[in-house]
């Protein structure tokens, strides 16, 4: 079974002020096995 | 004499069935070995359909899938329990310990497969920006959509449009990145949305400057996650968000294990799935369960009442979701919060 989320996020070049802080980023790779409740992104 | 030449027959046939048997698991090994040999080289698979996908969708695979359901409901006697679990979690890998109930609760396999675990076995990461994994599984792909057609990798030389998945009547939201409240949402939605959809409104948007104090630049981004036969199934929130809609997509029952993804085309837009559509903090928020032959029964928790995995009716490809809006607010969901759980046939 699989599942797959589409969703919307902060990307590079937001808001002035925190530009870097606020742009969503990955931190899982392709192949990497994952649980419930650890992070995918932030 | 008769009897003796029948003999000879019937241990043929049976010593040309195994032997044919065993050259197609001996050619399976080879090719997966080749499989892995690549993926160690760096080498990604790249999508071939074959005759056996071909073969797949000839086969009456809702019915295999719904026996499979009635053969794994058999309630199995208590003192058989504890071995049939052992040899599952030994065959597929699965971890006994996080079990919640001790391995002869379970009645049934199809309810040992849907089982839950152990209090504290799955601690949501404390950062509150973060997006969590909402299921036990292994990632397959995942990035940002650039282009206007807003596709999915499936594998290497094939991908799937988003708005397929999901439903292909999207979104629409005029700016872009005003918060929308529910009733908002649900006037939009009312909307003809054959107009524009939101995802070449929210790819434009970086072009429509609005003041930049005034809000986040937003793009869209996709995860795909695999889960096992062996992993916990049940699914969870990835963030606090609300749920506005549901979409129920009654398609075939392919199989999705790694090489039914190289082999058979638009594999999640053929198959039965459940989308939830809502928004979060960040804006756009979508969850699409997909489900597969072995695993043909998705359980949403927060609507008990829908059905899946139904008797066969004619599928017509072209055959719109069956939609339901949670009225009037919505279903608010926490981070972590149980949503499904996918049940064996």
């Amino acid at each position: 079974s699989t599942v797959v989320l589409v969703f919307q996020a902060p990307v590079a070049g937001s808001t002035e002020k925190d530009s870097a802080s606020s742009e969503f980023k990955f931190s899982i790779r392709s192949g990497d096995r994952i649980r419930v409740g650890e992070a995918i992104g932030r | 004499h008769r009897a003796h030449r029948n003999f000879f027959m019937v241990s043929g046939a049976t010593m040309a069935t195994i032997l044919m048997l065993g050259i197609l698991h001996a050619r399976r090994l080879y090719e997966d070995r080749k499989l892995k040999v690549m993926k160690e080289k760096g080498i990604e698979p790249e999508f071939s359909p074959d005759a056996k996908a071909a073969f797949l969708k000839l086969l009456p695979l809702r019915s295999i899938s719904r026996f499979w359901g009635l053969f794994t409901g058999v309630e199995i006697p208590t003192w058989l329990r504890p071995i049939v679990y052992r040899a599952w979690a030994r065959a597929f890998h699965s971890d006994l310990e996080e079990a919640a109930l001790p391995l002869d609760g379970y009645k049934s396999l199809q309810e040992f497969f849907g089982r839950t675990l152990k209090d504290g076995s799955r601690p949501i990461d404390p950062d509150p920006h973060c997006l969590v994994s909402p299921v036990d599984g292994t990632v397959l792909k995942f990035g940002e959509l650039r282009e206007s057609a807003a596709m999915i990798d499936q594998v290497k030389g094939f991908s799937y449009s988003a708005t397929s998945l999901l439903g292909a009547s999207p979104f629409l939201l005029e700016d872009g990145c005003k918060d929308v409240t529910d009733m908002e949402y649900h006037e939009a939605r009312s909307k003809d949305s054959g107009k524009r959809s939101w995802w070449r409104i929210s790819f434009a948007s970086p072009k429509v400057r609005l003041p930049k104090t005034a809000c986040p630049i937003r793009g869209v981004f996709y995860c795909v996650i695999y889960l096992k036969p062996g992993d916990y199934h049940r699914v969870h929130s990835p963030v606090d968000w609300h749920v506005f809609l549901r979409r129920h997509f009654a398609g075939h029952l392919f199989p999705v294990n790694e090489r039914a993804t190289q082999t058979i085309r638009n594999l999640h837009i053929e198959n039965e799935r459940v989308v939830l559509e809502g928004q979060w903090d960040e804006g756009f928020m979508s969850m699409a369960i997909i489900g597969a032959t072995n695993v043909g029964s998705i359980k949403l928790f927060i609507e008990p009442e829908l059905m899946t995995n139904r008797p066969k009716r004619k599928l017509l490809q072209t055959e719109p979701p069956e939609e339901r809006r949670y009225e009037p607010r919505g279903m608010k969901l926490k981070k972590g919060d149980e949503v499904a759980v996918f049940n064996m046939g």
